[in-house]
């Protein structure tokens, strides 16, 4: 565990935090995009299928779990609680999210360092992860005006992305055999998805308003 | 050669 990794793990915690509170309290997952979160949820499950098979640490199994559960506590939140299932953007949030899971499936059925059934879902869950955030990033710039939570919300996911690139950096330098392609190549694609909603999110906060995306 | 260390992220 090096400093970027941990600053990349609690980001990432504050995010879905952040989230679960807004949905949790104000009772509203305006803004938020279903099927981004659906694609986190099989994300997690298809990545931690390990906490069966093997043992890292008691930090890696407890965030494991809370991953998990978060997740699936939002989904469950948006499609089945009374009052926050009225609140969701049914009509903008259109994104054919299955139309990414196809593609991911048969690129890490291609491409995987060990063609075995843990290892196919883990890599499936990595090119999973890097475009899951797609559906939420077209829902906010269809709605374009943005409430601060959903919007800090993506800003600490792109954080997370941000300090886990600056964690490979450090491990591949001080780790002498730490080289894995796959993950750098899907993290940094999933890295780049966030440069545009970065550069809007800092204009904003440069001019102290409110966040607005272009149309 | 990759070994599987990076499994112990998350």
């Amino acid at each position: 565990m090096n400093i970027f990794r941990l600053a990349g793990d609690m980001t990432h915690l504050a995010s879905v935090l952040v989230l679960l509170l807004k949905i949790h309290t104000i009772k509203s997952c305006a803004g938020v995009s279903l099927k981004t979160q659906e694609l986190y949820a099989i994300v997690f499950a298809t990545r931690y299928l390990d906490i069966f098979t093997s043992f890292y640490s008691i930090y890696n199994t407890l965030m494991k779990l809370i991953f998990l559960g978060s997740s699936f506590s939002i989904v469950w939140y948006m499609r089945y609680h009374k009052t926050v299932r009225r609140t969701y953007d049914r009509e903008q949030d259109t994104f054919r999210h299955w139309f990414l899971v196809l593609p991911c499936l048969l690129l890490a059925l291609l491409i995987h360092e060990k063609f075995t059934f843990l290892e196919v879902l883990w890599t499936f869950s990595l090119y999973l992860e890097a475009v899951a955030i797609l559906p939420q990033l077209v829902l906010l710039q269809r709605t374009r005006n943005i409430d601060n939570l959903t919007g800090q919300y993506v800003f600490l996911l792109g954080g997370y992305r941000g300090f886990y690139i600056l964690n490979w950096i450090y491990r591949y330098l001080t780790e002498p055999h730490f080289v894995h392609w796959i993950t750098w190549i899907a993290g940094l694609v999933q890295t780049l998805l966030y440069a545009d909603f970065f550069y809007y999110y800092f204009q904003s906060w440069k001019n102290n308003k409110k966040l607005q995306l272009p149309a | 050669v990759a070994r599987d260390d990076v499994k112990d992220e998350l």
